[in-house]
This record gives structure tokens, C-alpha cells and sequence, in this order.
């Protein structure tokens, strides 16, 4: 049981390179430029703020030292370790980065023997802040240099470490999937408000729905996660399917890349061979790698062998893998590995009896279970079974979204019209989202 | 597997007390590792990198031994002195 991790309490940190490289091509500005963008990944994405200092007070001292330099981690010479970083916490040396220098460290270079400075600072940094080695092969975690990551400029964190570094100190607000829909865009200034006739500066967005009293536009589960999306907006529930927020975050916060005036997606699905996930809208799709679109997106759904017209539905199957697309009242079955659509397709009646004819999405759930979603309803199929199971459909809101039972009148009432669960939550599902001010997120990776 | 030289034990061993998969070697008792632990510990390291767990110091191990890396120590030494305890 790893011991639990430190983290820094404060949020402003102050660094400084101390020492530089001595025989190294990198300059003294090259050497501290990329300091500072492998600080900047990772305050991107957490509340952390780094600034360069000259004094000796810096949280963050940087040094290049070779062999024995008077800490428990002597360098061995080119190869061997090339630089440690020591954990947050009270010791004088918290946060330390030390470099071996008598490595090649390079920066943007060809060079296969060199050593990319920016990558092995972004992993270095990243026990600063407080994260251990990981196994996992696509962390920037893992102890194993695996040559240069990229551009400094584009580099993103792989999905793993993003979630391990909310987890210590939450998510910087920019980021945030569940930030206040009312909050502006940093990006796009908003437009300046009329002069205040004593009305709020920013009125409250009309167009946010609810989400106990709509029907959705996709559903899908992404990396464990359920996400329901609505118009411009998204509800996320953790992998034991609690809500993350009450309140909805915006598609275009989030998921980075979607053209601004789409105003809704058709459907959803993570692929289950590289784990990227596809959005669809209309005659065209993207790829996600983790919330970030590809280049070259969006492209025709023909790369599917799909018709134009757009799709209703996607989702894997975890009984064959085989991704199923919906459209009206027909049903493509799509092989990930060989990236055709099997032959005998598209066909009529879909796998599974009982599911309507037609369908808002379906998702794959970790229970192993198949759901299908239409309306405000959805129907449930038991892993490896080919009927829905008994006593379905069933309210969505209610059983995913944290909702009260649906009232017969309770769509237009003021009462029920937030419907949201009080006391009579059902077991197993937090009365409460965790996160009631629809402020922080949570993200539970186990 | 042939049986690994007498080297490539000695910087296997070194190498995982260095990175947290033995206890520290301690210099007093020169404490010896029984293989039953030498075993473990390798195949602790070999899921960490992504080998097959062998628990046998083969070609694919030493050579991820000798790729350069982080100097920390990839498990945090509470585990170890549970362990001795």
C-alpha cells in the first residue's frame, strides 16, 4: 500500500534553475524556456501557478550535478538515471529537480542517444507536485525513458495522469468538465453586457437543459465513465455511476476540438481498439484522443461505410466487440480490426428483442450490460443475453441522474420540475452529487 | 533461460534494492537474498515495465535495467520494511 501521497498546499510555487548543463548545446534561455513549459503542463490542468524567481528561496531549486551530489541519489554517468526530483513536504529539499549532467540532453533533436530535456522534465516535475512512478506504458509517470514526447508547444498529458493529478489537487477551473455554464469562455472574451439597468451582467443562459425532465442526444460510457449529452452540454457519473455534477459542463469546455456552432452531437462511443472516441454529427465525425479531437477531423461517415444521413446510436458490445450504428430503423454491424461493416448489413431487427425500434443511443455499461436510451426511458440488456430484462423500460433521470420518479405532470410543475432525488434517493445512489455547488470534480479512477 | 552470469546477478540485485523491489542490502549482516525473494522481486519489476513476469533475470530484464530512468525508486520503501517485518 503506497504511503499516501504529499502534495503542496499551497498553489503558487516559485522556481529557478540554480545550475545549468555545463558542456550541453542547450543554452542557458533554451534550458530555462523549457522549464518552463514542462511546469506549464502540468498547471494547465491543476490550480497550480509556477513562477521563475532569482533568489535561493525558490520551492522548486534546479540543478544539473553529476556522480555523488550530496543527496541519497548519486548520477552514474551517461545512461543509468538521468535526474530525480524529490516529493512535496516539509524537508528543505521538497520539490528539488536535479538533472545528471553528464547526460546529452537535447531539445528537438534527431539525436536517438541525446536525452529530451522537456520530457524528462515534465516526468521529473511531476514528482515535484506530488505524483510516484506508475506502471501504466502511455503515463508520462512510468520510470522508463522512452524517448522525446513531443512539441513543447502541443504537448497534452496522457489521460491517466491528468485524472491522478486531479485527484491531488483538483481541476484548474479553465478545465473544469463541470464549470458554470454561465461562467465566459477565457478563450472568447464575451461580449461586453448593455449598460446594467440593474439586471446581473451575465444573465443566466436560457438554453441549459435539465436533465430530469429531457431525453438526450448520445449516451456513452468513455474510459469507464458515463457521459450523457444534451444540446451543448454533458452530464459525467464516475465509474460507480455517481454524478458528477448537478449541474451540466459545456461539450466545447471539454472536449476540445468540436467546431463552436455545433449545437449538439448525434452519438458517442469509445473504441475499443486504441480507446479513442468518435463523435458523430450529421454526415461527419472526429476522433478523441482523451478530450483533445485529431488532426484531420471531421471526416465522412462514409469511412464507416456508412450511408449519408448521420447516425442515431453507436456502442461497442462488450459480448463481441463488434461496434453496432442505428439509424432510424436500421442497424449497421461494424468490425473495429478489419474497419468494414460485416457483410449481411445494414439489416432490420437488431440483436436484442424488445428494444425499440428506434433509439436516442446505446451504451455498453461495466456491469457488462448493454443499455439502449430513447425518450426519457431506457432498456437494459444482461451481458450475453439477447432480451431486454424484465421490467424495463425504465426512467433514465431517475436511475442515472440523481432525478426523483417522474410525476405524470411533473415536466411543466415548478415542484417536480428539478425533480432532483431528496430523501427518497434510491439506495445505492448518493442523494446528493458530490459536487453540489457544480464546482469541483471528482474522478475516482478505481 | 540459461542461468544469468555471476555479473549480471550482482547488478540485478543492486539494481532492485536501488529501485525499491529489495530491501536495502544491509551492509552489516551483508544479508543475502533467499532466490524465493530474488524471484519476486523480478517479477515485481517485470510487471512494472510491462514483461512477462518471469521471475527469471532474462535477456528482455537486464536490458530494461540498463534504460535510462528516473532515479526514484518505483515502490515506496514502506512496503519493503513491512516486508522484513
Amino acid at each position: 500500500q503506497a504511503p499516501a501521497p504529499t502534495r503542496w498546499s499551497k498553489r503558487n510555487l516559485s522556481w529557478r534553475v540554480r545550475t545549468f548543463p555545463r558542456d550541453s548545446p542547450l543554452g542557458r534561455d533554451t534550458v530555462r524556456a523549457l522549464m518552463h513549459y514542462a511546469l506549464k503542463v502540468w498547471s494547465d490542468i491543476t490550480p497550480l501557478n509556477f513562477h521563475e524567481v532569482a533568489g535561493s528561496a525558490a520551492d522548486i531549486q534546479i540543478d544539473f550535478s553529476k556522480a555523488d551530489h550530496n543527496d541519497r541519489y548519486p548520477f552514474d554517468g551517461p545512461g543509468g538515471t538521468v535526474a530525480h526530483a524529490f516529493f512535496p513536504g516539509d524537508h528543505h529539499t521538497a520539490g528539488d529537480t536535479h538533472f545528471d549532467d553528464d547526460e546529452a540532453w537535447t531539445f528537438r533533436s534527431a539525436d536517438a542517444h541525446g536525452m529530451d530535456l522537456f520530457t524528462v522534465a515534465v516526468h521529473e516535475f511531476g514528482h515535484a507536485i506530488g505524483l510516484s512512478h506508475v506502471a501504466a506504458t502511455r503515463s508520462i509517470m512510468q520510470p522508463y525513458y522512452q524517448g522525446p514526447v513531443g512539441d513543447p508547444l502541443r504537448y497534452g498529458l496522457p489521460y491517466e495522469d491528468r485524472v491522478r493529478i486531479w485527484q491531488l489537487y483538483g481541476v484548474r477551473e479553465s478545465v473544469s468538465p463541470t464549470a458554470q455554464p454561465d461562467t465566459p469562455e477565457p478563450e472568447e472574451p464575451p461580449a461586453l453586457p448593455e449598460p446594467p439597468d440593474n439586471r446581473s451582467s451575465t444573465p443566466p443562459r436560457k438554453d441549459v437543459p435539465h436533465r430530469c425532465s429531457t431525453h438526450f442526444d448520445a449516451v456513452a460510457q468513455i474510459r469507464g465513465e458515463a457521459f450523457f449529452f444534451k444540446g451543448k452540454y454533458f452530464w459525467r457519473l464516475t465509474r460507480d455511476r455517481h454524478l458528477v455534477s448537478l449541474q451540466p459542463a459545456q461539450v466545447h469546455r471539454f472536449w476540445r476540438g468540436l467546431p463552436l456552432h455545433l449545437d449538439s452531437v448525434d452519438a458517442v462511443y469509445e473504441r475499443t481498439s486504441d480507446h479513442k472516441i468518435v463523435f458523430f454529427k450529421g454526415d461527419r465525425y472526429w476522433v478523441f484522443k482523451d478530450n483533445t479531437v485529431e488532426e484531420g477531423y471531421p471526416r465522412p461517415i462514409s469511412d464507416f461505410g456508412l450511408p449519408p444521413g448521420g447516425v442515431d446510436a453507436a456502442f461497442s458490445w462488450a459480448h463481441n466487440d463488434k461496434t453496432y450504428f442505428f439509424k432510424d430503423q436500421l442497424y449497421w454491424r461494424y468490425d473495429e480490426h478489419t474497419r468494414r461493416v460485416d457483410p449481411g448489413h445494414p439489416a432490420r431487427s437488431p440483436p436484442w428483442r424488445g428494444i425499440p425500434s428506434t433509439l436516442d443511443d446505446a451504451m455498453r455499461w461495466s456491469d457488462g450490460a448493454a443499455y439502449f436510451f430513447r425518450g426519457q426511458e431506457y432498456w437494459k440488456v444482461l451481458d450475453s443475453e439477447l432480451e431486454v430484462a424484465p421490467g424495463y423500460p425504465q426512467p433514465t433521470a431517475r436511475d442515472w441522474l440523481v432525478c426523483r420518479e417522474p410525476q405524470a405532470n411533473s415536466a411543466g410543475s415548478g415542484a417536480g420540475v428539478d425533480g432532483e432525488a431528496g430523501a427518497h434517493a434510491r439506495p445505492g445512489q448518493h442523494d446528493r452529487s458530490r459536487s453540489e455547488d457544480g464546482y469541483e470534480v471528482c474522478s475516482c479512477t478505481s | 533461460a540459461p542461468a544469468p552470469r555471476a555479473e549480471d546477478l550482482s547488478l540485478g540485485v543492486e539494481w532492485l534494492s536501488r529501485f525499491g523491489y529489495l530491501p536495502p542490502a544491509d551492509p552489516t549482516t551483508g544479508q543475502l537474498q533467499t532466490q524465493e525473494e530474488l524471484s519476486k522481486a523480478i517479477a515485481a519489476m517485470q510487471r512494472f515495465g510491462g514483461l512477462e513476469a518471469t521471475g527469471i533475470l532474462d535477456e528482455a530484464t537486464l536490458a530494461l535495467m540498463k534504460t535510462p530512468r528516473c532515479s526514484l525508486p518505483d515502490l515506496p520503501a514502506v512496503i519493503l520494511s513491512r516486508r522484513r517485518r
